[in-house]
């Protein structure tokens, strides 16, 4: 555990609270994306089965555990807890995610994990859980596009909404950081290149809505983004 | 195979 993988993990952590508070304070879903939710719900459910096959530490058990918990509340709240679900504006939220997140996903996990011929040698089950993993980062990357794609229909942008996406966008950039530390400072370090490419993908898409959001705090103003 | 490298991240 180094500096920035630590920062990374309290900067998701946070970004989840803020969306949680603002779920529960305000009971107001509108400018939120369900289909984000849900995605980052698969990606958590896809990534962590090794919470029942690999124990690394008590904290990375407890925050796989809190991630998947908190994120299912999110799904739920905005789904079917009244009056937040009422407030959701269906008809803004309109990524198609199945076609457009989850099936180019799954494809390019399963060529890639068959191209690098990872797991040959190993039973159907690590297969199948590895297979998983390398879903689960792909879909990462991209599962904040449904919120970026509502953002920009509302263009004007609440001041906790924009403060959720810059930490969700800060953790990523943190987790590239942790990666070129852990390079240097530990031998025998096994790199994941579809975890690094994913990272910085992940990254890219939030430079935009970075360069806005600083703006908009620099000037101290209301948060909106350009057409 | 698990081990190792970032699959002890989140």
């Amino acid at each position: 555990m180094n500096v920035f993988r630590l920062c990374g993990d309290m900067s998701h952590v946070f970004s989840i609270v803020v969306l949680l508070l603002r779920l529960r304070v305000a009971k107001n879903a509108s400018g939120i994306s369900l289909r984000t939710h849900e995605l980052f719900l698969l990606v958590f459910l896809t990534r962590y089965t090794d919470l029942f096959t690999t124990y690394y530490s008590l904290y990375n058990s407890c925050m796989k555990i809190a991630y998947i918990l908190s994120t299912a509340s999110i799904v739920y709240m905005i789904r079917l807890s009244d009056p937040i679900c009422t407030t959701y504006d269906k008809a803004q939220d309109t990524f198609r995610h199945w076609a457009f997140a989850v099936g180019p996903c799954a494809v390019l996990a399963t060529l890639t994990h068959f191209i690098s011929g990872e797991g040959s040698g190993y039973s159907l089950f690590v297969n199948i859980q590895e297979l998983l993993w390398t879903f689960s980062i792909y879909l990462e990357s991209i599962a904040i596009l449904p919120q970026l794609i509502l953002l920009q229909r509302y263009r004007e942008v609440e001041n906790l909404t924009g403060n959720y996406i810059f930490f969700m966008g800060s953790y990523r950039a943190l987790y590239i950081l942790n990666w070129i530390y852990r390079t240097y400072y530990e031998p025998g370090y096994r790199h994941h290149y579809v975890a690094y490419f994913c990272g910085v993908l992940q990254t890219l898409l939030y430079a935009d809505f970075f360069y806005y959001y600083m703006q908009s705090k620099r000037r101290g103003g209301r948060f909106s983004l350009p057409t | 195979l698990k081990d190792g490298g970032s699959k002890d991240e989140l």
